[in-house]
């Protein structure tokens, strides 16, 4: 699921 | 945040600033793609859209704010500005960016983590993103004796890339669960559409310090 997802890149 | 991580935002950060001075100080956008420019707007915008629902640090914001202001100023120069809108390379810089961005919409709604509006924007920049500097590419080679400053700002963002593959390296081999092959492979065909293009640029670089020595 997406909020697993590591998106603190930029 | 590690120092991988931490110099590719700045390289890329760099890569900007180098091309608005580039712009302002010699009143020139010689040598740069509009349509990549356009690109990159796209892909910070559609990227970005976290700003209003997600808050990571406040480093994270202002750099997201700075990519997002800093593209649409340097399109309003190309487009507006009296004196650096007429040294447009409009005749040269034609690749057709409907190649890039519909493909990369179809990819997005095929292959993403989750089949929602924000999710799908996202993936859409990411994948765009690694195709993005192609217009800028083919123009650069078409336009050879621009500034150096035009290379150095398309050499920058190939070092961001770069700094961007250890950043990854580095965590996955330090952060237990870190993985994000989306990005990964998109950010690998970035690199690689960089590597091919540094290649081309070396051989004509030598090529031509060949030709002008004395005989």
């Amino acid at each position: 699921a997406a909020d697993e997802l590591v998106k603190d890149e930029l | 945040m590690n120092i991988f991580r931490f110099a590719g935002d700045m390289t890329h950060l760099c890569s900007i600033v180098v091309l608005l001075l580039k712009i302002e100080a010699t009143k020139s956008c010689a040598g740069v793609s509009l349509r990549t420019q356009e690109l990159y707007a796209v892909v910070f915008v559609s990227r970005y859209l976290d700003l209003f629902f997600t808050f990571i640090s406040v480093y994270n914001t202002v750099m997201k704010v700075f990519f997002i202001t800093s593209s649409f100023c340097i399109i309003w120069y190309m487009r507006h500005h009296r004196i650096v809108s007429q040294t447009y390379d409009r005749e040269q810089d034609t690749f057709r960016v409907a190649f890039l961005v519909v493909p990369c919409i179809f990819l997005a709604l095929l292959v993403n983590h989750e089949f929602s509006m924000v999710e799908v924007l996202w993936t859409f920049s990411i994948y765009l993103e690694s195709v993005a500097i192609l217009p800028q590419l083919i123009l650069l080679q078409r336009t050879f004796n621009v500034d150096t400053l035009t290379s150095n700002y398309v050499f920058l963002l190939g070092a961001y890339r770069a700094l961007y593959i250890l950043n990854w390296l580095y965590r996955y081999f330090t952060e237990p669960g870190y993985s994000q092959w989306i990005v990964w492979s998109s950010g690998t065909l970035q690199t690689a559409i960089y590597c091919d293009f540094f290649y081309y640029y070396v051989v004509s670089w030598r090529k031509n310090e060949r030709l002008s020595l004395p005989s």
